[in-house]
Formats: C-alpha cells, sequence, structure tokens
C-alpha cells in the first residue's frame, strides 16, 4: 500500500507544483515507485511532466466523475518509477458536478484504490484553494506536505492553514497529519527569511506533545533555493532532473527527497 | 474624478500587493493625492501599510454591506498624500451575503463614490480570485494592471485570464480596459524570462487594432527586479520608500510609477 502524501497551500504560486514534480523524480531517482496525481484544474504538474492535458480522452476528471474509468489507461508513463495521472481544465467543473454526491470527498480516495495500489508513494499536487478538489486530496492522503515561502505575508496565512487542514481532516481522515513544511523559493542568505524559519520552527516545537495534526511536523531539510532552472524546466515538459540534473535545484530537492525518505521510514 | 485601477490576476502570490502598495506610495511622492483600497479579506495591503485590521470597528467589509457607512471614518490615513481603506478577514463572508443583493457587483463603486472622490488615483488591491470581491474591483476600475512573473508557468494562464476580464468586465463596466502587465519578481538576466516577456509583448501587439479590451495593452517598464527587501517590509508596516529608499525595490518601482504618470497623462 502506497504512503499518500498531498502538497497543500491554498496560497497560490508557493510552489506546490514544482515540489511535487521534482520531488517525484527524485524519489522515483532513489527507488521509490512514484506516482504524481495531478488535482489541480490549471494541469500545471501534467504540463510540467510533459503531458499535453488537451490531447487526453481520460483523466482524473472523468475519473472523479466515474471511478470505474480508473484503469491504467488512467495513468501516463513518465519515466522508470515515474507516472502521472494528469488533469484538464474542464476539472473546474467537478466542484459543481459533485455537490450533491453523498461520496463526493472519497473520489478520488476510489481512483487511488483502483489505479494507485501498485506504488510506494503517491504525492497529489493541489490546486491553490480549499473547495471539494482539495478535499478529495487530504481525504485520500496520509501526510500533508506544505510549501511555501519563508516571508512575512506567507507567515501570515500558516497558522489558519493549519486548522483548516485539521478541520477539514478531522471529518473525513481524523489520521490525517501535517509531516512539515516545505520552504519554496529560499533565500539562504536573508536573515528576515532566516527570522521566518525561526518562527516557524517555534510554532512547530510549541506543538509537540500537544494532539493536534500538527504536533510532529518540521520545517523539512533542505530548503529548496531559489534557481531560476526550476522555472525554466516546465517549458521543456521536464523535471529538473531531466533537463539540468547539476543544478542547485536538481541537488536541493534530491536532498530532500533522501531526506524524506529517511524521516518516512523512522516514522 | 480619480483614475481608479485594479491590481488583479486570479493567480496567487505575483506581486499584486506588493505593486498596490509601493506603486500608491510611489505616486504619492510624486504628487499624486493616492487612495488605496485594500479588496482582499487577507488584509495583506493593510498589514503591509501598518494597519491591524483587528482593531478597527470601521473597514471596506463593513461598507461594500452598507455603503452609507464609507465616510470618512473608512479611509485611514498612512502617509502625505497616501490614505486606505482597510479590509479584515471576515470580508471573506461578503460573497454569500450580497449573493442575493441585485446591485452586489456596484457596491465598491458606492464606496469609491462617497469616500473616493478626493483623489487623483484609487489603486485597489484583487484577492486571487474571481468572485464577487473581484468584480467589483472591476466594476469601478477604468483600468486594470496585471502584476506578473515572467515564468512559463505564469505565462499559461494569461490569455484566459484576460478573456475572463473582458467577460467579466463587458456586463459590470464596458469601458474597461487593461492598462498592461507589470513584470514582478523579475530576473533581468535570464534567457528564459526575457522570452516569457517577449511573448507577451507577441500577444499585446498582435491585439493592436482590434476591438479588445487588452488592445492598448503593454509590459510596462520597468520590470520590478527581485528585491529581498520588498519582502522584508511588510513586517514592519511600510512601503519600500520608507523602509528601504535606495534599495533596487525603490528604485524599480519609482521609476515604474513615473512612466505610469506618464502614460496616464498621454491617454
Ligand atoms: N525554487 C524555485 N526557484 C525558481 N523558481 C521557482 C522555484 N519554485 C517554483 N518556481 C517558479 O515559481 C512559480 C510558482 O511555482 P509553482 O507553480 O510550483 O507554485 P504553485 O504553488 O503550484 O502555484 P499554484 O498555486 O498556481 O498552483 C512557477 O513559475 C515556478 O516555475
Ligand atoms: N520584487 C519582489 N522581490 C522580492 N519579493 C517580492 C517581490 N514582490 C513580491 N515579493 C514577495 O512575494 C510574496 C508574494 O507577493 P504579493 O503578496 O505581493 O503577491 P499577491 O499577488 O498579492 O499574493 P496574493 O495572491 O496572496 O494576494 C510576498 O511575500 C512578497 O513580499
Ligand atoms: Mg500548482
Ligand atoms: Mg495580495
Amino acid at each position: 500500500r502506497p504512503l499518500v502524501v498531498a502538497l497543500m497551500n491554498q496560497k497560490g504560486g508557493v510552489g506546490k507544483t514544482t515540489t511535487t514534480v521534482n520531488l517525484a523524480a527524485a524519489l522515483a531517482h532513489a527507488g521509490v515507485r512514484t506516482l504524481v496525481v495531478d488535482l489541480d484544474p490549471q494541469a500545471h504538474a501534467s504540463l510540467h511532466l510533459g503531458v499535453d492535458p488537451a490531447d487526453l480522452p481520460l483523466t482524473l476528471y472523468e475519473a472523479l466523475l466515474d471511478p470505474s474509468r480508473a484503469t491504467q489507461d488512467l495513468v501516463r508513463p513518465v519515466s522508470a518509477r515515474l507516472d502521472l495521472i494528469p488533469s484538464r481544465t474542464d476539472m473546474a467543473a467537478v466542484e459543481s458536478e459533485l455537490a450533491d454526491a453523498p461520496d463526493r470527498s472519497a473520489r478520488l480516495t476510489e481512483v487511488l484504490a483502483r489505479a494507485g495500489a501498485a506504488y510506494d508513494a503517491v504525492l497529489i499536487d493541489c490546486p491553490p484553494s480549499l473547495g471539494l478538489l482539495t478535499l478529495n486530496g487530504l481525504a485520500s492522503a496520509r501526510l500533508v506536505l506544505i510549501p511555501m515561502q519563508a516571508h512575512f505575508l506567507a507567515l501570515q496565512g500558516v497558522g489558519k492553514l493549519l486548522e483548516t487542514v485539521a478541520a477539514l481532516g478531522a471529518g473525513v481522515n481524523p489520521g490525517l497529519r501535517v509531516d512539515g513544511v516545505v520552504l519554496c523559493m529560499h533565500d539562504t542568505s536573508s536573515t528576515h527569511c532566516r527570522e521566518v524559519v525561526d518562527d516557524l520552527e517555534g510554532f512547530f516545537s510549541a506543538a509537540r506533545g500537544t494532539g493536534v495534526s500538527w504536533a510532529d511536523a518540521a520545517v523539512l531539510r533542505p530548503a529548496i533555493r531559489r534557481n531560476i532552472k526550476l522555472a525554466e524546466c516546465p517549458s521543456f515538459g521536464q523535471s529538473i532532473f531531466a533537463y539540468a540534473p547539476s543544478a542547485p535545484g536538481a541537488e536541493d530537492y534530491r536532498a530532500l527527497a533522501d531526506s524524506l525518505v529517511e524521516r518516512w521510514r523512522r516514522q
């Protein structure tokens, strides 16, 4: 049974897609059979992995509406040990189309039961919202990772975000745990960023031993430094490892993957 | 009568708040009497200008629900020639609370008629969504500026964004014009970024002479370079001009303000 991880943050542009794709590619390189689920109607994870949603007859959209369609045809191979369940733009309609279905938050769980069993890890790229799609992501996951930037304005939302994950999760998935924060687009030389990281670490240590879903969360290491190569490779439909394997962005996501494998082994 | 400008992009974290606040501060320095309207329940523009939404009895939220409350008490002075209509977190409820009001998209226009008349320019910081709040922003504006990053994934959404602005605007404000794109967090040394900018400029020149609302839009200059000072100053409740007036971020927003004043004079 795979470890299912939701990469989630309702704030936009924080690095969810970049982290889902490159962490998944790094895990695959490290021998972990990995499935990426593109849960975002923007379909950026699909584009990032060289899959044009417009060309596909069967995507996550169709499978959420009818999970019996979650066969092997749903899954696109990307590279050795790395597969993708793609999205497409129309998936935005799923929120209204499933609004009255009693099992509307369990659809992705069902899709993964049918199409996700053969993997060691499933990474879910969530949209920048707290709607039905993200709820499906949280319902089907065991762990949540929160990509964010170590900036003052980003910090403002974190407390509220964690409470929302706890509230959403409690309804549909009481076992859900927030594993930690992935620092994206990080400026290692900035005092301001270091202070924001200190605040985050203080926030998490204060939660230790309490019953909250982020009680064992950490600021995960290493931080991912800003590296223009990470913004370029989506335009070639490649992970950073295919595009620029010795770039700092590749170095950082590889090191993060290694530290997560170790952390998840010990849990 | 003021020039009303909406800073809008439904993508998150692209520089809307940073641009609204620092462009407004630069305009005020240049002699333009400027009002910032915080249309985002995140209240980041308010925080950025040193106003804690939690302390205020009267914010844009109350005024949208009852525009007769849009008196001088609604407006907070920030500095010479720079004022703010603040937001607060509960304003997120306005979307459902006004859902059945026939004039629900005209509320901000009414607020500005009462409280915004004495300014040369009104800059509206929109939330990262296409809901009722953003619709109010578009209904009350004459121009739209679109902050964005010159990255591949950001480019993917632009065509759709412009069509959405045109569609939303057509219903409530047929005279609305997209004045252009503000390039934020820009990497001047990156070939990739230059290519994205070329694509944007090609897109706009192809629209010249057509009837679309972005027919006269441009990539506005200069681009705003990435500068950590711009991420630091919100934590002190200051614009970049109060915090670090000789930083590159101040230089760029000052130059952008000057070029916009010139552009708007000629229009
Ligand atoms: N470490 C980095 N260095 C440079 N650019 C980065 C880095 N991480 C992400 N980016 C770029 O920043 C932008 C936002 O990142 P990304 O799309 O991963 O965020 P997101 O949270 O998935 O956004 P959304 O909320 O729209 O889904 C993209 O253009 C991406 O290529
Ligand atoms: N030129 C820049 N250099 C460095 N940091 C910047 C720059 N512009 C913006 N930032 C930082 O990037 C983050 C996102 O910017 P900002 O909050 O202005 O975006 P936004 O579009 O208003 O976001 P939202 O969609 O959440 O309203 C903030 O932490 C901000 O301080
Ligand atoms: Mg994304
Ligand atoms: Mg903002």
